[in-house]
């Protein structure tokens, strides 16, 4: 189930812009 | 130049082009207990973007996961936003492994009309935007 969410927090952040 | 909390007032785009606009309007969706709306348009935004480097087995879990979190249970706040044809067709693609970057666009689209239309002019009414400006 960990790595299941982990997935899904690496996926949701890959779509957030970067510091600028 | 103009200030970021002015240019997040002109778009639901132009606020979640903006981490400190994101982390905001996450605040105030939180809240309302949504949030997860936001966090499934990332999430469909973030597996259409994986879909060049990464291997099918991942984008498989990662669709799998998307869809038990925020489609399977009818009762939650996204489910609920999402028409059920689109919801059919989402769960036929993973039952069927038909995995395409595509498949979350369409109820990606139906969530952000929803924050276009109620959320996100709510959340330019709310104290906590009117506070931060």
């Amino acid at each position: 189930i960990d790595s299941e969410d982990d997935l899904l927090q690496e996926c949701i952040s890959s779509a957030m812009p970067k510091k600028k | 130049p103009t200030p970021p909390y002015l240019k997040w007032a002109e778009s639901l785009h132009s606020l979640l082009d903006d981490q400190d606009g994101i982390h905001l309007f996450r605040n105030f969706l939180k809240q309302e207990e949504c949030a997860d709306m936001l966090d499934f348009w990332f999430a469909c935004s973030g597996f259409r973007k994986q879909e060049a480097n990464e291997g099918n087995e991942k984008m498989l879990k990662l669709a799998k996961a998307i869809y038990k979190k925020y489609i399977l249970d009818n009762n939650g706040i996204v489910s609920r936003q999402i028409k059920p044809a689109t919801k059919s067709f989402i769960k036929d693609c993973v039952m069927k492994l038909h995995i395409d970057p595509a498949m979350f666009d369409q109820a990606q689209t139906e969530i952000q009309t929803m924050m276009e239309e109620n959320t996100y002019p709510l959340f330019l009414k709310s104290d906590i935007y009117l506070e931060y400006t």
